[in-house]
């Protein structure tokens, strides 16, 4: 685990007293290993581990803690602050009828958490109205559906061969008459470098002006997701990320590299396969997870 | 990065390191890498940055070719595929690309929609069987995985049909129930035919980092992998996590993914991958 590869590293240091650059930059190597075998993108690491230097050299050592322990706690709590801290991870839903946005890679789970989301909303006293802008994937409108229905929540039904827009804003007109809120759109999957796809994302958003754009990531995502973040948020502007599948044990590295790059808080974790399983996202422990 | 002109230095060699980290090749076997081209650097007395890259590409070759393997059809009839894979990486379409394959080789194919668990599994696989020219074979949603499984085989085998693909539900390999519903589909087929499942075809997301190389050693202790399908390779993901996948577990590489469309599957050619791990 780090913290015997950096006991090793702090054991030659006689006393406490504060840390020196020396056995902080030998520390920190050990640290680098641990944070790109959690697949924390390789530039986003270095930015980090020199922001982590500059904080730990001349540090005084706690009483409670060994040098080792020190390093970590700064890292540790380094990690936490840039992936929001304490930071307010609330849904922006003021507004009439207003809308929110999931987009992601194929098979992130926009779908499915679509549906938590939903029911997630539905369970603190909203209606919320599902709406599947997916007319690619085969059976998309009818997954959406089906778990619409094992939620109890009202789902938009796309009419044969309408366009993404018309389905958006066609929902959007039916949530209102209804009185429903939020609208939860859900979008098909993509690649950031297909421009045609990423066009229709940007059209979607100036039809429905959404109140949250959130980006469904895996937390299995490796370097890779460094990209992918770039791409959408360069696109399109997000005002949020989900990430999926924190019940395996994927380190869940992406989720720096992601908030590193875009800076924009990662505000659900997705925990399961079942619609009940969506938490709010605690950089707490994704820091311990990504620190292994 | 390798090109002629260019000096072999300390700044070249963490530009090496940055590339094969940034593509997933992971930390122990790009140190590894690393290792061996220095070594020989050294030995050979080696000064153009040029001279690295023959080295380099030969070096991941020597792993990767060995599991260069492209799928066959078997001899006797049918061939069965068992598909496997964490959720949402691509089974359900990978299934479709290679039904479409072999009926466009005039074959007959059966698909199993042995997914009875995800909303619209079913109805999915159903309209990619019809796109592809396949016969399916389902049961009701919520039905017994296996029965499913069970009676396609049966079917295939009656039948005469050349090849079964068998559908499972995606389930993370940390699961460890879910993982005994696979190993009982397994035996259950066992028991009906003893060569079957002929192959048991892992399916990766490209896109997955290190976590990728956990699925492969957790499914093939569970299954027995027989095979691998690196799909999402149309995106910028480079899938490097192949290398230490080849290198460790040494199972043969069959296809790509490389789109959403019933074409866009290719056999693994490995002079062509690390080509692409360096584009
Ligand atoms: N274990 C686990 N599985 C999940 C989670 N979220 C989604 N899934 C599963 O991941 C798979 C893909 O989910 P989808 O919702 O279809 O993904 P998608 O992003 O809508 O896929 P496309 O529309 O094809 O891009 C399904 O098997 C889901 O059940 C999660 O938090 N944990
Ligand atoms: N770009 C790209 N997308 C792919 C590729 N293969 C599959 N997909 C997409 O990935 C998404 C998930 O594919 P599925 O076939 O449903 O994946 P699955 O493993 O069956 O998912 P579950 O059954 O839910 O676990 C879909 O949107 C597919 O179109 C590929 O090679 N490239
Ligand atoms: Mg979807
Ligand atoms: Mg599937």
């Amino acid at each position: 685990a780090l913290s015997e590869r950096l006991e090793g590293v702090f054991r030659k240091l006689r006393g406490k007293g504060k840390l020196r650059e020396t056995d902080v930059r030998e520390a920190l190597k050990g640290v680098r290993l641990a944070l790109l075998e959690a697949d924390v993108n390789y530039k986003v690491v270095k930015e980090f581990l020199k922001a982590v230097e500059e904080r730990a050299v001349g540090e005084e050592v706690m009483r409670s803690l060994t040098p080792a322990q020190q390093v970590i706690k700064i890292v540790r709590d380094e990690l936490i602050r840039l992936m929001g801290g304490e930071d307010h991870r609330e849904l922006d839903l003021k507004g009439p009828t207003p809308v929110v946005m999931l987009v992601g890679l194929q098979g992130s789970g926009k779908t499915t958490t679509a549906a938590k989301l939903a029911l997630w909303l539905k369970g603190r006293g909203k209606k919320p109205y599902l709406v599947p802008a997916d007319p690619y994937r085969p059976a998309a409108g009818e997954q959406l559906q089906r778990l619409a229905s094992q939620i109890g929540v009202p789902c938009y039904l796309p009419k044969e061969g309408e366009a993404v827009v018309e389905t958006a804003r066609r929902a959007r007109e039916e949530a209102s008459r209804q009185s429903l809120s939020p609208v939860i759109l859900d979008t098909a999957g993509r690649l950031h470098i297909d421009e045609a796809l990423m066009e229709e994302l940007v059209r979607l958003k100036e039809e429905v002006g959404p109140r949250e754009v959130l980006l469904v990531a895996d937390a299995m995502t490796g370097q890779d997701a460094v990209k992918v973040a770039r791409g959408f948020e360069e696109a399109l502007g997000l005002t949020g990320v989900i990430l999926t599948k924190l019940d395996g044990d994927a380190r869940g590295g992406a989720a720096l590299s992601i908030k590193a790059v875009i800076g924009k808080p990662i505000k659900f974790a997705g925990v399961g396969e079942r619609l009940d399983a969506l938490e709010p996202f605690h950089p707490s422990s994704i820091a311990s997870r990504i620190l292994g | 990065l390798l090109r002629p002109g260019k000096a072999i230095e300390e700044g070249l060699w963490e530009e090496l390191e940055e590339l094969l980290i940034e593509a997933d090749v992971g930390v122990a076997a790009t140190q590894r890498l690393l290792e061996v081209l220095k070594e020989e650097a050294r030995r050979r007395d080696l000064k153009g940055a040029e001279d690295l890259y023959p080295l380099l590409k030969g070096e991941i070759l020597r792993t990767l070719k060995p599991c260069e393997a492209p799928f066959r059809l078997q001899k006797e009839r049918p061939t069965v595929v068992f598909v496997v894979g964490v959720n949402g990486v691509g089974k359900t379409t990978t299934i479709a690309k290679i039904a479409h394959r072999y009926t466009s080789q005039g074959r007959r194919v059966m698909v199993a929609a042995a997914d009875t668990f995800r909303a619209a599994a079913i109805d999915q696989l159903q309209i990619w069987s019809q796109r592809a020219g396949a016969q399916m074979v389902r049961h009701r949603e919520g039905a017994d995985p296996s029965a499913v499984a069970y009676d396609a085989l049966q079917a295939a085998s009656a039948r005469g049909y050349d090849l079964l693909l068998i559908d499972t539900a995606g389930r993370l390999h940390t699961k460890g129930d879910l993982m005994e519903e696979l190993k009982k589909t397994k035996r259950v087929l066992k028991k009906l035919k003893e060569e079957a499942p002929h192959e048991v075809l892992l399916v990766l997301d490209a896109t997955n980092g290190q976590n990728a190389l956990v699925q492969a050693k957790t499914f093939h202790q569970a299954l027995e992998v027989t095979g691998i399908a690196l799909v999402k390779l149309d995106g910028t993901a480079k899938g490097g996590i192949l290398v230490a996948i080849a290198e460790e577990l040494k199972i043969p590489l069959r296809f790509l993914g490389v789109g959403e469309g019933l074409e866009d599957l290719e056999d693994f050619e490995a002079e062509a991958f690390v080509e692409a791990l360096f584009s």
